[in-house]
């Protein structure tokens, strides 16, 4: 363990945490697209079958439930509590567009052709474009409440740091794990130009965040 | 190889 990494399983708890308790208190969920936390949900699904197999320690026993948790507890606000206020002609994403070439993908590259490694690597490629329906709902609407920003910018943060992670894991262990570092980068990538108009529109005080 | 390694990242 590493200060990136457990820098960036922090950040990556407040998002899930920020956005939960902004469905949770606003009693809503306008804005947020249900498909990409879905999404989220199944990659947490499929990654972390491995809590009934391997121990690693507490803290990755205990950080995995939190985020299957918290992640379904997303899921269900949204399309069971408060779906009257889900906005579905706005989270209209195809994600079969996502999950066809990702399920290709981890049939193809995977370190072993085994059940569990082939979810794994179906998992790390998911997450990198998990996000993509919320990223197009917002271009759809044109513009994202400034706490739904502050969700995607901690989700940013969280990637950022994982690839800071993975650089002090390779100079300092050799620890190098091509699949998670390629689909990690890319997934970061997604970010970027999010992060520039969290940059000069939100943290300009603007509130909301209006796509030009 | 890489697989038999375990998976400590979440």
């Amino acid at each position: 363990m590493n200060i990136f990494r457990l820098a960036g399983d922090v950040s990556h708890l407040v998002a899930i945490i920020i956005l939960l308790l902004k469905i949770w208190r606003s009693k809503s969920c306008a804005g947020i697209s249900g498909k990409s936390q879905v999404l989220f949900a199944l990659v947490f699904s499929t990654r972390y079958l491995d809590l009934f197999t391997v121990f690693v320690s507490v803290y990755n026993v205990v950080m995995k439930v939190v985020f299957l948790a918290l992640s379904y507890a997303t899921v269900y606000l949204i399309y069971m509590r408060f779906r009257n206020s889900y906005d579905s002609e706005n989270d209209t994403f195809r994600v079969e567009f996502l999950l066809v070439p990702v399920i290709g993908l981890s049939f193809l590259e995977n370190y072993a052709f085994t059940p569990l490694e082939i979810l794994w690597t179906f998992s790390i490629f998911l997450e990198a474009v998990a996000i993509m329906p919320q990223l197009f709902m917002i271009t759809k609407t044109g513009e994202a409440e400034s706490i739904t920003t502050h969700y995607l910018f901690f989700l940013g943060l969280y990637r950022a740091l994982y690839i800071a992670n993975w650089v002090w894991r390779y100079h300092m262990e050799g620890f190098f794990d091509q699949i998670a570092v390629v689909s990690g980068v890319v997934q970061t990538i997604f970010y970027c130009d999010f992060f520039y108009l969290y940059v000069t529109r939100v943290l300009r005080g603007k509130g909301k965040m209006s796509l030009p | 190889e890489k697989a038999n390694k375990t998976k400590d990242e979440l």
